[in-house]
């Protein structure tokens, strides 16, 4: 999915992205 | 510090300076978290550094549907721990 744009009724934006491969626990 | 299985990283580079800056959230293990997790991939977001507390961001996600109450205090420890990291380093640049 691509990424998703989020803002909380006090201002803040949270921008939604799929996590990368890379970045999911591997260790 | 105590893997809380959410992970909270820098999304830019610090530059030492900078008091708001954007972090990366995102959970490695939903195991970990009391709620039920949907699949909501890795929240980007600016945090303050001088004037915000993590136990705000982790409600405003909570408000936002990313995560449940019950889980608010997983989401802000995890975050704190990482704000502790970033002005740690900060500190340990300016004194050296």
């Amino acid at each position: 999915y691509s990424a998703a744009l989020v803002v909380h009724s006090a201002g803040r934006r949270f921008i939604v992205s799929p996590v990368p491969e890379s970045r999911l626990k591997d260790q | 510090a105590e893997d809380t299985g959410v992970r909270v990283e820098l999304a830019e580079e610090d530059d030492g300076t900078k008091s708001p800056i954007a972090l990366r959230l995102w959970v490695e293990d939903a195991k970990k978290l009391k709620g039920k997790y949907k699949d909501s991939g890795a929240i980007e977001f600016t945090f303050d550094l001088e004037t915000e507390v993590s136990e705000t961001v982790a409600q405003e996600m909570v408000d936002s549907g990313f995560f449940l109450d019950s889980d608010v205090k997983v989401i802000s420890k995890s975050i704190r721990d990482r704000v502790a990291l970033i002005k740690w380093r900060r500190q340990r640049i300016v004194s050296g």
